[in-house]
């Protein structure tokens, strides 16, 4: 995955995801596809969370899962979620939580919950910060006014590390798997060319189709992509587009 | 397929958006938060249930191949208690998954387990 939050010179705050799944889940030799992440696809879909007839949030799903992964609060916030590859991960979650042990969260309901209960940015924050969870992962959250994007980096108990957009110095903030005080795998580097990405874009050109083309670039791009979800929060809007890579293409 | 060996040297598209197959734009489903939760979800996961249950298949074929033991202990013990797990599980979404399971046809277990899809593979 690879989540954005970024600031026009105007101080408006966009915030995009590519959401990249079904590593090692069945290579098809003769489409070049990942079996999991073909058979996602047809299953996206937004969902306008209604109350009374008025949006609360829109989220991105795939059918079935209730779990919110890429969401929007008009006005008030953003959120995507990366997956945090761990030794200690959401298996000894799941077993604790068979065995009774029941204080964890699952993430995705950690997340829907913190859509409909919090009514702003730093509440968001908060929340994702501090409450006990199944498995580790990082939040990328977007706010409403100048600067308000950070990426939460959480093991099971609490948040390892929170890295604002301004303690990052840039107009952007950007999350791929790894955390943003290491170096990701060298096979698995879309941090260093979605970076580039974004460096060429410049700030004069943050909006949806400067960072939709970000997102559409080559390997931040690849063959695990699912989608690119694009979200405004002054305007809440959120938009979604499958992805395709095309060959040649690098598997993930 | 690979087309480069790592460290990649990136391609900045710059003419992507919108993308010209409209098909790819992703449609829209409303959910009443004012329903009682094992209705929230009836439409869809009566439309996506077949597709749900190859999905589930599938992740289930995977796990187990990939996984070791444990992960196929912990697959079988959810498709096996599925259904008295809804009472371990928060509301509302105990019952949302309960309503799904209803309306698609699968069991609560299968549709806990499908949900837990991204807990399981943090590892």
């Amino acid at each position: 995955c690879t989540s954005i939050v970024a600031e026009d010179n105007a101080g408006k705050l966009f915030h995009a995801r590519n959401l990249d799944f079904g590593l090692f889940l069945g290579w098809d030799i003769k489409n070049h596809t990942w079996e999991i992440t073909e058979a996602l696809r047809p299953m996206i879909l937004n969902v306008d969370y209604q109350k009374g007839g008025k949006t609360v949030f829109k989220a991105v799903h795939y059918a079935g899962y209730i779990g919110i992964l890429t969401a929007i609060k008009p006005g008030v916030f953003t959120l995507s979620m990366n997956e945090r590859f761990d030794l200690n991960g959401g298996f000894i979650g799941i077993i604790e939580w068979i065995l009774g042990l029941r204080s964890g969260q699952w993430m995705g309901f950690l997340t829907r919950d913190t859509l409909l209960y919090s009514n702003s940015y730093e509440e968001a924050k908060k929340n994702l910060t501090m409450t006990q969870m199944l498995a580790p992962a990082y939040f990328i959250v977007g706010g409403n006014s100048t600067g308000q994007g950070c990426v939460i980096t959480r093991d099971r108990n609490k948040a390892v590390d929170v890295w604002n957009m301004a303690d990052a110095g840039k107009w952007y903030i950007l999350e791929t798997n790894y955390d943003h005080w290491k170096s990701p795998l060298f096979i698995d580097d879309r941090r260093t060319p979605a970076n580039r990405c974004m460096q060429n874009m410049t700030q004069n050109n943050v909006g949806w189709p400067g960072i939709f083309n970000v997102l559409s670039s080559k390997p931040v791009l690849n063959k695990l992509t699912t989608y690119t979800a694009l979200m405004q929060v002054d305007a809440g809007t959120l938009e979604t587009w499958l992805q395709y890579c095309p060959d040649p293409c690098w598997p993930f | 397929v690979q087309g480069q060996v790592p460290p990649f040297k990136e391609t900045c598209v710059t003419n992507a958006y919108p993308p010209s197959e409209k098909s790819h734009l992703v449609p829209t489903y409303v959910l009443n938060l004012d329903l009682p939760p094992t209705q929230r979800w009836q439409n869809l996961a009566k439309d996506k249930g077949s597709q749900i249950k190859t999905l589930l298949k599938k992740f289930i074929e995977f796990a187990e191949d990939f996984g070791n033991g444990t992960v196929n202990t912990i697959i079988n013990y959810l498709n096996k208690q599925g259904d008295s797990m809804d009472t371990t599980l928060p509301q509302p979404y105990a019952d949302e998954m309960r309503g799904i399971a209803t309306a698609s046809g699968l069991g609560l277990g299968e549709v806990i387990i499908y949900n837990l899809f991204y807990e399981v593979f943090t590892v």
